[in-house]
């Protein structure tokens, strides 16, 4: 995956850090202080649709070959998630228990084109 | 840019930079409430001291090294990840006792758990911890029971009993894990546990209320998943 930086406007990813005491819930949030909230922007160019290695797959070569060879074919294609780990929390419930849990997929580690 | 296509992020980036950042931080706070079955931010009436957390922490953790099971909760607070189940998310609670009723040799500690816990969750294990102080060097029984509300919710019924033989100072530990699992099954969100000692001399204390010993029960949780049909 491709991090964004500067002014690039290809299928990037871009880092955004949520700091739970800037947003007022470090009280209930024992761990950890904030959540990397990263996403998946840019664009998806024809040529770059489904590039190995970018959400590739058997089904994205065919359909690479038709888009080769019948451009009115092409379909459209978008930035997304192609890695993504878990977010683990260790917080107060209303009732004051603490609770510790492993949230899935819940932070972005690459992004490609679909 | 293709024709007729809307990704995800697109709107995003045509934003002024404040706009993006409130709009960035709002999705997070849903998201992570959501996925925590949360309906808002709860609000911390009595945080635990953070001598009981800890406490609490490392005496999982040996106990987890003791019967060799899954890396609970470390003694420094960091979060492990937990096994990752296929997406299933599990979750590690630690409910502090309330005390309730209690005489010269008996005491009733009351354990909350949430209701969205309640609603959605099977109890994979349950264990009630106990940290005695024993004056005198001999062995002293503590009967252990677990009461739950009887069909009318008015009075309390016994649905377990347990004699503990506590012979000194330290930590005991009992299997709540049926209890537990059972109150959910009913809808009830506390478990009381009654403990009483013999009410001659030198009976086992328990650790006192604040003290950072103070008794706790630590269960581990797995979501129900929705049952979902994959079609490939």
């Amino acid at each position: 995956g491709v991090d964004c930086s500067g002014d690039s406007r290809m299928c990037c990813r871009k880092e955004f850090f949520v700091d739970f005491k800037e947003i007022g819930w470090e009280d209930w949030i024992i761990q950890p202080e904030g959540y990397h909230m990263n996403y998946c922007t840019g664009l998806c160019p024809l040529h770059m649709a489904g590039i190995p290695g970018l959400a590739a797959s058997f089904h994205t070569a065919v359909l690479n070959l038709i888009k080769a060879n019948n451009a009115d074919a092409a379909v459209d294609s978008c930035c997304v998630p192609t890695q993504r780990r878990p977010l683990s929390l260790l917080y107060y419930d209303q009732d004051s228990n603490i609770v510790k849990t492993d949230i899935p997929d819940m932070i972005v580690d690459a992004c490609g084109c679909t | 840019a293709p024709k007729g296509v809307w990704c995800p992020a697109w709107g995003l980036e045509a934003l002024a930079p404040t706009t993006q950042r409130d709009i960035l931080i709002a999705l997070a706070k849903q998201s992570i409430l959501s996925k925590l079955r949360l309906p808002d931010r709860p609000n911390i009436t009595q945080a635990t001291s953070r001598a009981a957390l800890l406490t609490a922490l490392r005496r999982m953790r040996a106990q987890h090294m003791d019967t060799a099971g899954s890396p609970g909760m470390p003694h420094d607070g960091s979060i492990p990840h937990l096994r990752p189940g296929m997406g299933v998310q599990e979750y590690e609670i630690l409910s502090f006792a309330e005390s309730g009723f209690s005489t010269s040799h008996s005491v009733r500690l009351h354990f909350h758990f949430t209701r969205e816990l309640a609603g959605n969750t099977e109890i994979l294990q349950a264990t009630l911890y106990l940290f005695w102080v024993v004056p005198g060097p001999r062995t002293h029984p503590v009967t252990v029971r677990l009461l739950q509300p009887d069909p009318t919710g008015l009075n309390m019924t016994v649905a377990s009993e347990t004699q503990l033989e506590v012979q000194r100072t330290g930590w005991a530990t009992l299997d709540v894990g049926r209890a537990v699992q059972s109150l959910f099954g009913q809808g009830s969100q506390m478990l009381t546990v009654e403990l009483e000692v013999a009410e001659d001399w030198g009976s086992p204390l328990l650790a006192g209320h604040g003290d950072s010993h103070w008794p706790f029960v630590a269960a581990q949780a797995r979501a129900r998943m929705p049952h979902r049909v994959q079609r490939r």
